[in-house]
């Protein structure tokens, strides 16, 4: 019960976000139980959800002030429930310093929820910090997405040799799930380089599925729904619903 | 002498690094003598110029170890130096913790060298931690990119907040040069409605000058050079050329 999965990159701008709204609301269409933990301080997860409005946050979870089943809240999608984040999350990576076992509270927190869902998805900030360490340690796998363009490849390896780190140091069960490309220009010939380049190398595994750039994914967070409620019939709904039933195959 | 001017927003991909190589390259290119410091761990500035081999790097500068003038290198365009990074400085984070002035340690290392320049353009990480404030600390004033997307906004307000906090406390002379509208797509409505937004809100020093999304801006930093060296008639190198133009007519 419960697979933990983190949607890490430090690059920004790769589709983090919009990977882990459209993947989480995708799972919850195929009913499984998914909850979606907002770790990064600009808080877009919860903004692309339309939650604005909430007491607590995951900053209170990591500082130790609350549980993390206090501050999870229903979406308006069934089988989505959301733990928002705020900008204090930004504090909390000096706060942790002095903490016992600062790696581990994400992981520790997530335990005491763990068996009410099938799936849990972790948004990640566009750093290797501390947050982001918490996430990689409760992970039990990694969604690196990328974009098909240049500054894309430069960064893969300084994210993989970090998620070796975390293997060794802090949790011997994490795996990469898989490189998703994402944004996907096929006009663009740089961006069929940056495919053929990443697929033949057989350093990753990368998913089948490759997520097209899609006007209607970029709109659906204005109207904070995720793209396969805002407009099923889209480029950008197929792809991530697809990619939701490629990931549940592979589990088995 | 040596006017700096930090590149900033924590949201992720919305062309920080592509304004500060090509923005550092056009004023070069004006004869402006301009120093480029990548203060952002993936490197993605040093990269972006083909810079890719050195000893030391602005980390070393960071923590102490070394002078900021021993680390400049040149880059194949004149009138344009770098000061390269490297992933060490994801460390520096926590190492600058104990330091005594931390907010100030950049600020102070540019003074040995501001005067040589014309134009000093600092490139951030997306996130508004110390590295970052170090940045703003040193800087006379900021460009903040935003891309014509929903994400955009959300942040904005919290980086216009951060800015004004380190005014305060750090740097009475910091303001804010101007918003860049960049990776303006006009087929996109939604483009259209975020440029309506920023424009009419009042809020913002907004450029005339606005970047469109173009693929030979993306496919330069692939051979190492900026747009306007790797295609000067294109749309993308015309755009950098006349915010480098506008940017110093405000000067006066
Ligand atoms: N498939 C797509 N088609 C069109 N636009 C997209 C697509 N995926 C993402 N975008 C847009 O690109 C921008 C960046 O995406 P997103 O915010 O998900 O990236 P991120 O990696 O989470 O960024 P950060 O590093 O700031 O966390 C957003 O404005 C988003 O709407
Ligand atoms: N005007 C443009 N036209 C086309 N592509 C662009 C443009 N500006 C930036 N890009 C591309 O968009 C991606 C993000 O840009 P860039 O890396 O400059 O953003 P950033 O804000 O520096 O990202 P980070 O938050 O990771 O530092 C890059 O792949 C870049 O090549
Ligand atoms: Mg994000
Ligand atoms: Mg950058």
């Amino acid at each position: 019960m419960g697979k933990i999965i983190a949607i890490a990159n430090q690059k920004g701008g790769v589709g983090k976000t919009t990977t882990a709204i459209n993947l989480a609301s995708s799972l919850a269409i195929l009913d499984k139980k998914t909850l979606l933990i907002d770790m990064d301080p600009q808080a877009n997860a919860s903004g692309g959800l339309g939650i604005t409005e909430y007491e607590e946050s995951i900053y209170d979870v990591m500082v130790g002030e609350t549980e993390l089943s206090s501050i999870i809240v229903p979406t308006n999608e069934s089988n989505l429930m959301l733990a928002p984040s705020t900008i204090d999350l930004v504090g909390a990576e000096i706060e942790l310093i002095d903490f016992d076992e600062r790696e581990f509270v994400l992981s520790k927190a997530v335990k005491t929820i763990k068996d009410d869902y099938d799936y849990i998805i972790l948004d990640c900030q566009p750093s290797l910090g501390i947050i982001t360490v918490n996430a990689l340690a409760a992970a039990d796998s990694v969604i690196i997405p990328i974009q098909c363009e240049v500054f894309a490849l430069q960064g893969l390896n300084k994210l993989t040799e970090t998620i070796e780190l975390v293997k060794d140091s802090l949790n011997p069960k994490l795996t990469i799930e898989g490189i998703l490309l994402s944004m996907f220009d096929q006009r663009l010939r740089m961006a069929n380089m940056v495919v053929d380049e990443i697929k033949n190398s057989g350093n990753y595994k990368v998913f089948d599925t490759i997520i097209h750039r899609n006007t209607k994914v970029a709109e659906a967070p204005m109207v904070g729904q995720s793209v396969i409620h805002y407009d099923v019939k889209s480029t950008g709904a197929q792809n991530y619903l697809s990619l939701a039933s490629e990931f549940i195959a592979n589990q088995n």
